[in-house]
């Protein structure tokens, strides 16, 4: 029985897309049987493995509105032991058609359980939100993976989310924790950077793992690739490659 | 009658709070009248002018749910020509409160209505979504600033942002047009800043003030500060002076 992670923040740009994409594949890469499952109506992660959502005709909308099982729509990527469940064009339309369904919280939990152990890792990207459809991700999920971007604005949101998450563990999801915080985007000679990174460390468990600003790490999307396949040497890769065995050795 | 600005990207951490703040700051320096309205639950605007959301007795959320006007709620900051209609903690929960409303798209529009003479320009802080808050900001604006960081992931959300624009100035507002596309962190030494940029100039107007990536804006805000009040000389200070330029003269 595979874990799953939800990789949420609220708080838009700090590097959900490139964790989810990235610690998947490293782990892939390390021949575990890895799901990413692309919840962002913006459909990053998709395009990040190299499926771009304009041609995907069933994906996680058609899962959450009932009309495909999650297995349906589970695509390869270049990775052999990395599949992706990607984004189509209209999962933007599937919050407020959920609406009024008494278990639209627990769809997503519900498509996984038939899914869940054929993988050992599986990983959710959730869109810079804290509406229906971070909630169906945080429902489903074992544990959170919060990506942090060490600047202020990130520093205000945390609040918010671990208020979101205690209200889901407490009526949902009882084993829901908080797995850690990732440091992305770190720049150790900016004064922010660590006064940001010292204030998270007294609230939650960071990752060792500090993932670097890296220019290898937003060029690789666009040829669809994650890091690992685009630049194995960068730093990108190597922060997330060490994240990968965090993950693993829990 | 002041020009009102929607300040929109679904993508997240492209830079919409960090213009809205110091565009908006840098004309009311110019001594122009003007409104930041923070529609965005993060209150990054709010605290960005130094208006903390959690001490927020009534915001744009009681604006929306009709428990205020949009005079009740607009509070000073530390320039005088600058004044701001904060977020309250619980704007979160407006998209789905409104959404049986069958005037849900109009409500920011008809509360700008009584106030919107008092100022020379206003610039509306939007979420990372296309959902019902943006959607009521391109319902009320005259004209859209799209910030745009220099990445592919942003370059892909510019498809669906257009599609929406257009569905709403045919729908709902058909004065609605594209004011234009101010380039965010940019740093010309990377090449995928520049391709991206020649990509952008292709299919939109693109001002010609260019934000460069600057450690002090993202400072700034932890001061609850504007950058001009922060640090009037530092790189991104200029960029958005030159910016406040450019919508002076238009
Ligand atoms: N460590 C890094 N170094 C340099 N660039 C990065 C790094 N991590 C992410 N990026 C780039 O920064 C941008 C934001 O990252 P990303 O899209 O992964 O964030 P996100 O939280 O998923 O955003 P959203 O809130 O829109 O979903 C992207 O263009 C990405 O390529
Ligand atoms: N030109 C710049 N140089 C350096 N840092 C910047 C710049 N512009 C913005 N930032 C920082 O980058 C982060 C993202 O910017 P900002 O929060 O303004 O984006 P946003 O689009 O409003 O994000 P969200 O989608 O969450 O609303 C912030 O921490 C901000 O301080
Ligand atoms: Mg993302
Ligand atoms: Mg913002």
């Amino acid at each position: 029985m595979g874990r799953v992670f939800a990789v949420v923040n609220q708080k838009g740009g700090v590097g959900k897309t490139t964790t989810s994409v990235n610690a998947a594949a490293s782990l892939a890469a390390a021949e575990k049987r890895t799901l990413l499952i692309d919840m962002d109506p913006q459909g990053n992660a998709s395009s990040g493995v190299g499926v771009s959502p304009r041609t995907v005709k069933q994906g996680t909308y058609d899962v959450l509105i009932g009309r495909a099982n999650l297995a349906d729509v589970v695509k390869d990527t270049a990775i052999a032991t990395l599949k992706i469940a990607p984004t189509s064009r209209d999962l933007v339309a599937a919050e407020y058609e959920l609406i009024d369904r008494e278990d639209r919280d627990l769809i997503l939990k519900t498509a996984l359980e038939r899914v869940r152990r054929k993988f050992d890792f599986v990983f959710i990207d959730c869109p810079p939100s804290l509406g229906l459809l971070t909630i169906n991700a945080l429902c489903a999920a074992d544990a959170v993976i919060v990506p942090m971007q060490c600047e202020y604005f990130a520093l205000e949101g945390l609040g918010q989310l671990t208020e979101t998450i205690a209200r889901i563990k407490a009526a949902r999801n009882p084993k829901l924790k908080v797995e850690g915080v990732v440091l992305t985007m770190y720049d150790g000679r900016n004064n922010l950077s660590r006064e940001v990174a010292d204030e998270v460390r007294k609230h939650f468990r960071v990752f060792d793992a500090i993932i670097p600003r890296n220019v290898r790490l937003s060029e690789a999307p666009s040829f669809g690739q994650p890091v690992i396949l685009y630049d194995a040497r960068s730093s990108g890769a190597q922060g997330y490659l060490e994240l990968a065995k965090e993950l693993l050795g829990n």
